[in-house]
């Protein structure tokens, strides 16, 4: 799975994902990615975010859209927000896998409960940053 | 007034072990995701949108064979590629996704028509294709998608019902529904 979040000059945000999808699957299944609110979404309010992981427990968390929903209506920062989710919320369901977000401030989260992930990101002004596992 | 803007991406999730992920293999990882964000940055840079920067970097990551999406997906069940993408306006809400879909050669920027020339969200496998070559995206062979890597990986599944993330070299003996 591949994806990417941005927040642009004008204050607009947007999230885009796509993927192969997993080795061997069956049954036409499809995971988290597509599905807007649980692998991919974007809210000028909040936050953009992608997922990539365990799609069956993105799409049941609803990992995406939570996460907004805690920025919209607790009012949590989005690092907060996205730990809380990937690191209690998910964990504990048993899924695994990460995501990368932007807020509408600009702040960078990237949390993931896998043993690693992919992942890079460039802040207007700073070095542009990429990583490999934790 | 203009904000300062951000980008952020991945290339997937897993496991992999430092053994198998060679010098080599983490600097072709590391340069093709510092490609990916070039593109999106530059496109920031120049005051194009967050929608067009996010779409244009996930194109570089899709045309890459080292990452599960687009040309590196991996092989289902029958040995086939089926693709997902979706992609969201922050300002808008206005959103597009595919599933199923194969043979596509960028599924992110059929995602893209859909949010911007239909009047539905999510289409998917043989209607999503029909509306793809409605609108002209490129299509690509069957061995435009083979990678020896994948290609092996299935190998160790094919007659199970095991299967794997992205970059996991250990099996999940799990069952889908």
């Amino acid at each position: 799975t591949v994806g990417a979040v941005a927040l642009d000059k004008h204050g607009n945000l947007a999230a885009a994902t796509s993927t192969g999808g997993m080795t061997n699957k069956n049954f036409n299944r499809i995971g988290d990615t597509p599905v807007i609110g649980a692998g991919t979404y974007a809210n000028n309010h909040t936050c953009a975010i992608s997922c990539t992981g365990h799609g069956e427990y993105f799409i049941r968390a609803v990992v995406a859209y939570d996460i907004s929903c805690l920025m919209e209506y607790k009012g949590l920062s989005l690092n907060q927000a996205a730990d809380l989710v990937i690191h209690d919320k998910l964990k504990h369901m048993g899924g695994e896998g990460g995501i990368i977000a932007v807020s509408a401030d600009g702040e960078i989260a990237m949390p993931f409960n896998s043993e690693g992930m992919y992942r890079a990101s460039w802040v207007e002004g700073q070095a542009p940053h990429v990583a490999i596992y934790k | 007034m203009e904000k300062p803007f951000a980008l952020a991406l991945h290339g997937g999730a897993g496991t992999i072990t430092r053994a198998l992920l060679t010098p080599e293999m983490d600097m072709a990882y590391k340069a093709s995701l510092e490609e990916a964000l070039s593109i999106g940055h530059h496109l920031l840079s120049t005051g194009h949108s967050a929608l067009e920067a996010v779409e244009a970097a996930v194109v570089s990551l899709e045309d890459n064979p080292l990452f599960n999406a687009g040309r590196g997906s991996v092989f289902n069940k029958r040995g086939r590629h089926e693709m997902d993408a979706s992609i969201m306006c922050g300002k808008t809400l206005a959103a597009g996704a595919v599933a199923g879909v194969r043979n596509v050669k960028n599924p992110i920027q059929l995602a893209s028509q859909v949010l911007h020339h239909s009047d539905h969200v999510f289409l998917c496998m043989q209607g999503a294709e029909e509306f793809a070559r409605k609108q002209g995206l490129v299509f690509e062979t069957d061995e435009y998608f083979y990678t020896q890597q994948r290609y092996e990986q299935w190998q160790q599944l094919r007659d199970s019902n095991v299967y794997m993330l992205d970059h996991s070299d250990e099996l999940k003996d799990k069952k889908f529904g």
